[in-house]
């Protein structure tokens, strides 16, 4: 399983947070706009928090983050 | 199997319920507006509860949680 | 496997029943109006019952319990 | 695999037949009207049988038990 | 996989065959009008005769038994 | 993988065939008009032979066996 | 995997190759008219030939055999 | 997987090809005009070559063998 | 996973190339007008070479290699 | 699973972040106009972000990265 | 999974990058115009870059390679 992000503006942030009985961000992706970032679920991260204006790709369709 | 959340409005939480015998919370995310969560069931979580305002994306279609 | 419910009024009740040659409720989580519960059959349930007005959200299809 | 049940009336039985070499009912699960039960085939169950005016929902499509 | 049966008349049989080098009946099932039962192939029941008038609900679509 | 067969008249025979080097009957089930059985193919049975007027359900479609 | 074969006239003849570095003849199963014969691939059949008019039902589609 | 050939003349020839560091015919079947061959491929078989009319089907549709 | 080719011409060449760190054909069949090829990747083949003109059914689709 | 990136313009950067519990660029390669570059996530990367203007082939579809 | 490239003019270079902590080119194959090409991702080929004018089929559709 993966899912693919395309910032829509600079500064968009992913953070991957860690799996197991704890739940921490381990590593904060930045995007600038029009960049593309694709990554899977993992050993190490089972939940992933999107920030900022980014078209979000996954297996229920296309969501888009951001305020508008 | 993951699911993604995204807030439509400040302060929604989603709480990580504990796998095993016992039932209880073992994290809460709080999401701004916008902000999206992707997450999946794991070896330390069986179940999940949505407060506020937000659209759940599921394999089961698109639920709207909240008061609405 | 999980199952989605929302919940259509204020102490709707999911009972998470036990797996094994005993069948008994190991875990009630109680519901507010609209708030979402997402949840997998696991080693600890293997049957779940709900009580009250709520959207149950499964592979066959989505059911509304109460007694409307 | 699970089948899900929405009891139709009061009363509606719901018997849980033992796996293995032996058939009898291991468990009773009592519905009232609008109760809706989600249960698995397991390890202790391998049939099913259900009495009184119930919908049930299963793989292969929904079938209404009861003397209408 | 299962099988679901509904009977159309009461007593309706539902012998499982025992799996193995001799087939012979282990368990026989009688429904009453209305009454639905569901059932596996399992470990010990690897073949299953219907008597009476049913509908029964298959991979293969739903089939009719009875003298019709 | 199961089959279902309707048998369409009294004296319908279904044989298993055994599996491994050696390919004989090693059961015959008859059937009577409106009587419904279901099989797998199983470690003792690879190829099964229908005689007499039946509908069989097989992955390849309905087939009908007899003389007509 | 299995296949389904109705015979379409009397002696038509399924034969079973061996698997293995040899292929050859280890059963032949004669069919009657409208005797229906259904039988897997297995750890001692990777071939099989038929000889004579008789409607093949294969996960490719309905194939008829004989010399029309 | 299985292949199925029919053979639309007399003298098809079907070779099996062994699998591994060599490849050569293990097994040559010849088949006459009407006659129905089904084959997989094997711990023996990873290549099969055909000669002649017939019509051969397979996961990617039907391909007629042959001069025409 | 197999792949079919037919040839459209004499003296098409199918090259079956070696697995592993180094990369080298290990056979080449020569195909004659007319005639069928169908092969599995393997333990020993992992990527396959055709020259001449030919009809490729793969899972991606039919291909026709050659000049034209 | 793999992706398929098609460059647009000279220039395109594909970094291939690496796995477990730390995540930095491991590979960056560069694709000129024209060049296409097919990728799997592997044991060795997770994650993959792409810079410049390239299609993107991915399950949840084709995504153009870049700042257009 | 294995992709399929046919090349539309001559010397179109497929080069297999290796799998592992290192990503280097261990073979470059040449193809002319005609010639097609299959190959899988392997043990020792988890990236594949093409240069030149070429199709490429993949599970994500029908890619065009080159400068056009
Ligand atoms: N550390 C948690 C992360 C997580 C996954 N799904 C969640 C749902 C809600 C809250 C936290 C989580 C876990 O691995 O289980
Ligand atoms: N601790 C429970 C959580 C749970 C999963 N599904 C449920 C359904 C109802 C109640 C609780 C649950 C378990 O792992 O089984
Ligand atoms: N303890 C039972 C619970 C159960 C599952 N399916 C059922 C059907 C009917 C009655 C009880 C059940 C079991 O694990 O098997
Ligand atoms: N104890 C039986 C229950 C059963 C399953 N399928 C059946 C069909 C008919 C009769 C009984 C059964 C078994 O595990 O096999
Ligand atoms: N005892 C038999 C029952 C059976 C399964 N499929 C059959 C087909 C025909 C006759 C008997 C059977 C077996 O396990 O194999
Ligand atoms: N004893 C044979 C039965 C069989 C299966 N498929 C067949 C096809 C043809 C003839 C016999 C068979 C076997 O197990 O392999
Ligand atoms: N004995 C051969 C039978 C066979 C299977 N597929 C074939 C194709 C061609 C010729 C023979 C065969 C084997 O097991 O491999
Ligand atoms: N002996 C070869 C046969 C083969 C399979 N696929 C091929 C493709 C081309 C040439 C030969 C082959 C092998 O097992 O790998
Ligand atoms: N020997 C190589 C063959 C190969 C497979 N896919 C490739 C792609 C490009 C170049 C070579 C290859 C390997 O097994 O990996
Ligand atoms: N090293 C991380 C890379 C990663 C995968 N998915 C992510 C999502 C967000 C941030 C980092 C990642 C891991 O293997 O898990
Ligand atoms: N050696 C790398 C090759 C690779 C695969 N996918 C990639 C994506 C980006 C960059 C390199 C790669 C690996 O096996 O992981």
């Amino acid at each position: 399983e993966y899912i693919v992000v395309k910032a829509l503006e600079d500064g968009v942030s992913i953070m991957g947070m860690t799996r197991g009985k704890q739940t921490f961000i381990h590593h904060t992706e930045k995007l600038n706009k029009g960049e593309v970032w694709l990554c899977q679920f993992t050993d190490d991260t089972s939940a992933i928090k999107i920030r900022g204006k980014a078209r979000v790709f996954t297996k229920h369709g296309e969501i888009e983050s951001g305020q508008s």
